[in-house]
């Protein structure tokens, strides 16, 4: 399995639709201080089913929606689809191919959408729970988050091998 | 749980004395009454000196012992894909490449999305992507091929 | 304290405006019964982009508005020297200059001893010293000139 | 004033007699990863008279003495010796040349001097307090303590102010 297409709409500094075809072997992202690299990794966390904005950086969970610029108005809505090659179904659905979305709306409103039809986030986090995916700790570490291993308590180095076991 | 430790333990020494070309490392349970709720305790000899506190360690030295537990835990239980968000900042050029080039072998069991702005971690990769922000505030994201990338990393 | 206060808002303006060629920045207390205890509160506008909450911003931003912030302090109030271990880490290539430019302005009245890994800060200074080892696990410091350096670094 | 030598033995990996002479503007120090260069932060800072060895990436005092290699033993005392150029007479001591020196044993003693007599670690705190050193928080930014200035509470912000003004 791996993340073939990521779609991303008024999420954070992405405004009109971006969409970024990756490859299944290594991907470099680069650019300059401030351009959107930690946004884009933002939102494939909270595509995955981050509950927690903190752990995207933001104080409230519609900080996630594009607020605007000097010439530009915020948005209303943020959205972000991820599609997955499931080839090797490792992911517990019978489509070679799975595509998550997830919205979310001023007022505060969700949704979360399986292969085009809307479910609730519990299945989006479902979905991925026997992957290792979406778990901190392992295989997603954000910016200045390496150092969390060696910096912890040795009780959460165990949380670690819990989870990856 | 205990069995798995023991996997893990080997696997990091294994993945660790690669990285570093040397040295010793282990993971341990913390000695305490419950077994069940032990902690679990790194302890490493970078090589050429002695083993001491972690926090001894220099600022490259916890950032690839750090690595190297992330890699030896993959290396048994893959996962889809991996993201990684400028892991590489406390890294000096030769520890940089030991990194990508870590990265490049085990590329073609998992996915890697790596975020950076070291020059040589974009050499890690086939497939570069470059994001920027050509009106103020509003990214976008473009394919490049090596050659450009090395003008963009900014 | 007020005063104070006052006037470091005031450079802050100055400073952060000046690395961040624009945007805008402020200090001020926090709104709180006794305004002798109020914290204060760092609000910044980067060029182009709306003011919000100091978490949205990137890696880079905040450690360059960090680095603002001291510089802001350092105008103020020189100390004799200062000692900056690896502050430069976030910053591209871009603002890496700019904060290396920074340091050459103030370095008239001020001694600075920066370390870092990066090639481009090499270039602030005239005087560098290479810490290396040898022999495993010893440390040894060599002066080193900056054509020297320069074409170590090829 | 500006700091002119700095002599350090046997502290953390300097082990034989390291001497090194500053310039009055910018001092860049450069090297690989775990060659020294924290150490001899570490080392000015010891020397301006930090007392908690947690700032110093210690957990006993004499964990900043040498502790051996894999070819060499450990050493029994740490020492190190600033010499600061105070022809401004910034310091409050009639020389145009200031030297502090600081030792510690293994036993946990300490010796601290000013231009050659022995003192006490206030008395070197106090020469100090007036210059702004020694303080954490604005002229000396250890490695991974920048972000301390926004992560911090306002009221650490306030505390920063307060001491530099
Ligand atoms: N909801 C939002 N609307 C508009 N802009 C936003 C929003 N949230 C964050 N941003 C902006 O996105 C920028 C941060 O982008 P990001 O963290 O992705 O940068 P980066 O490319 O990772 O940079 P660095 O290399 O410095 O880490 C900030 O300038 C921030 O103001
Ligand atoms: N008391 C001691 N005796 C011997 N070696 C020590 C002692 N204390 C620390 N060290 C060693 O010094 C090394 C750390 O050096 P330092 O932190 O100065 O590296 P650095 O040059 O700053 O590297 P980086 O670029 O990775 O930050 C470690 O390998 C550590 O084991
Ligand atoms: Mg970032
Ligand atoms: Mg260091």
């Amino acid at each position: 399995m791996y993340l073939k297409r990521l779609g991303i709409r008024g999420f954070k500094s992405f405004v009109d639709t971006v969409e970024i075809n990756f490859s299944p072997g290594t991907n470099i992202i680069i650019g300059p201080n401030g351009c959107g690299k930690s946004n884009l990794v933002d939102a494939i966390r909270w595509a995955l089913g981050e509950s927690n904005v903190r752990n995207l950086r933001g104080l409230k969970n519609e900080d996630v929606i594009f607020n605007g610029t000097d010439s530009r108005k915020a948005l209303g809505m943020a959205y972000v689809e991820m599609t997955l090659d499931n080839g090797d179904h490792i992911l517990p659905i019978d489509y070679s191919e799975v595509t998550v979305g997830r919205k979310i709306f001023r007022s505060g409103e969700s949704e979360f959408y399986l292969n085009k039809s809307r479910v609730r986030m519990r299945d989006i986090a479902d979905i991925f729970s026997g992957t290792g995916l979406g778990k901190r700790g392992y295989s997603i570490i954000g910016q200045g988050e390496l150092e969390q291993v060696l910096n912890g308590q040795p009780i959460d180095r165990r949380l670690i091998l819990e989870e990856a076991s | 749980f205990h069995a798995f430790l023991l996997q893990v333990n080997e696997s990091f020494k294994r993945t660790f004395t690669e990285i570093f070309d040397g040295g010793e490392a282990q993971l341990k349970l913390e000695t305490q009454d419950n077994p069940l709720e032990a902690g679990v305790e790194i302890e490493v000899k970078i090589p050429g000196k002695k083993i001491q506190a972690l926090s001894l360690l220099s600022g490259g030295e916890r950032a690839l012992t750090c690595i190297a537990f992330i890699f030896s835990l993959l290396r048994l239980k893959p996962t889809p894909f991996c993201l990684f968000d400028e892991i590489d900042a406390s890294l000096d050029e030769t520890n940089l490449i030991r990194f990508s080039d870590f990265i490049k072998s085990m590329a073609h069991r998992m996915q890697f999305i790596v975020v950076t702005h070291r020059q040589s971690a974009i050499e890690a990769g086939e497939n570069i992507y470059g994001v920027t922000m050509p009106e103020k505030g509003i990214s976008s994201v473009i394919a490049i091929n090596i050659s450009e990338a090395k003008s963009l990393a900014g």
